[in-house]
Formats: structure tokens, sequence, C-alpha cells
């Protein structure tokens, strides 16, 4: 375990919990895209499927369950309890679009064949553009609600803190996933343009609202 | 490169 990996999950809780309490408080999913919160939970259930099987650290475990708690109290606020408020018209990304091809790549590029690592590795891929229906609706609607564009900042910082992690991890364990760290870039990079939105607008007080 | 053979980051 390292700084960046801390700050990294710290950051993913963090991005986590603004957007629970966004939807939470204001009683409404307005701008919030239920499909990537749909992706994002079958990221963490794809992935943390190794929780009854391998012990890594109380840390890893508890993290987990928060992650997949989450995820799912996410999922049911925006298609159960506030499904009135949701804007499903403007959330109208394909999702197929991206299970077809991140399924056909775990299937191709793994580091071994067996279920567990098949669908760990779904996990990765889909990870890196679970956030693309939400980027996509805001680019549709033009604008975002700050708290919003908090929730995306954090979400995209913990990925990029992720990097630093790795390569630490590089220079002191030899350590080094391929497949977690290409498709981490990927899912970075798609951040950047916001990032850059977030920092030139949403810092300078102004209201983010795509050109 | 060393390959995770256990996924232990989150």
């Amino acid at each position: 375990m390292n700084v960046f990996r801390i700050l990294g999950d710290i950051s993913h809780l963090l991005a986590i919990i603004i957007l629970l309490v966004k939807i939470w408080k204001s009683k409404s999913c307005a701008g919030i895209s239920g499909k990537s919160q749909i992706l994002f939970a079958l990221v963490f259930t794809t992935r943390y499927l190794d929780l009854f099987t391998t012990f890594i650290s109380i840390y890893n475990t508890v993290m987990k369950v928060i992650f997949l708690l989450c995820a799912y109290i996410t999922v049911y606020m925006i298609y159960g309890k506030f499904r009135k408020t949701s804007d499903s018209e403007n959330d109208s990304f394909r999702l197929e679009f991206l299970l077809v091809p991140v399924t056909g790549l775990s299937f191709l590029e793994n580091h071994n064949f067996t279920a567990l690592e098949i669908l760990w590795t779904f996990s990765i891929y889909l990870e890196s553009v679970a956030i693309l229906p939400q980027l996509f609706m805001i680019s549709k609607t033009g604008e975002a609600e700050t708290i919003t564009t908090h929730y995306l900042f954090f979400l995209g910082l913990y990925r990029a803190l992720y990097i630093a992690n790795w390569i630490w991890r590089y220079h002191t364990e030899n350590f080094y996933d391929q497949i977690a760290v290409v498709s981490g870039v990927v899912q970075t990079i798609f951040y950047c343009d916001f990032f850059y939105l977030y920092v030139t607008k949403v810092l300078k007080g102004k209201k983010l609202s795509l050109p | 490169s060393v390959e995770s053979a256990k996924h232990d980051e989150l």
C-alpha cells in the first residue's frame, strides 16, 4: 500500500459519497446518468467476486463492501426511489456499444482464462468506459450541476492517482499489471477535457456549460 | 513484467 493508492481510494470513496448525498439531499437525480451508475455497479460486482475467496486485508474487504453497497444504493435511488426525476431521454447512450466490445476483449486479452480472471478483466475494461454515458449526457444537455462536476473530478482523480501508484509499485516492487495500467490510462484520458473545463470554469466559480 | 496473480487493488 502506498500514499497514491490510499489517496486514490479516498478520492473514489469521496466521489461516490458526493453523488449519494447529492441525490439524497436534492431528492433528484437530474443530470445524472443512471446508465453509468449501472455500469459502475457491474464493475464492482464482477471485480469483487473474490470478496469471499481471497482475503487481502481488512481495509480491502471493508472498502469493497462499502463500494458495492454505495453502488447499489445509488442505482436503487435513480431507478427506484427518485425515478420520476431521472431524465432518461438525455441518458440515451447505447450500453451495448460498450458491453459487447468490453466482453469480447476480456475473453481475448486476459492474464489467464479462468472465470474469475475473465470477470476481473471485464471489470477493468468496463470501468475505463463506464463514465462515457455520463459525459455523453453532459455534452447533450450542455451543462452540469456544480456538485456533479465535483463528483466527476474526484472520480477522474482516483484513477489518475492509481497511475501514480502503478509507477510507484513498478519502481519499488517491480510490480506491473499491464491490463490495469493500460485501461487506467485510457480511463483517465477520457476525463481530460472534463478536467480542463473543471479547472478553467468550475474552480473559477462559473457553472460548467459546454460551448 | 511481473503480472498480478493476486489482484490486491480495489
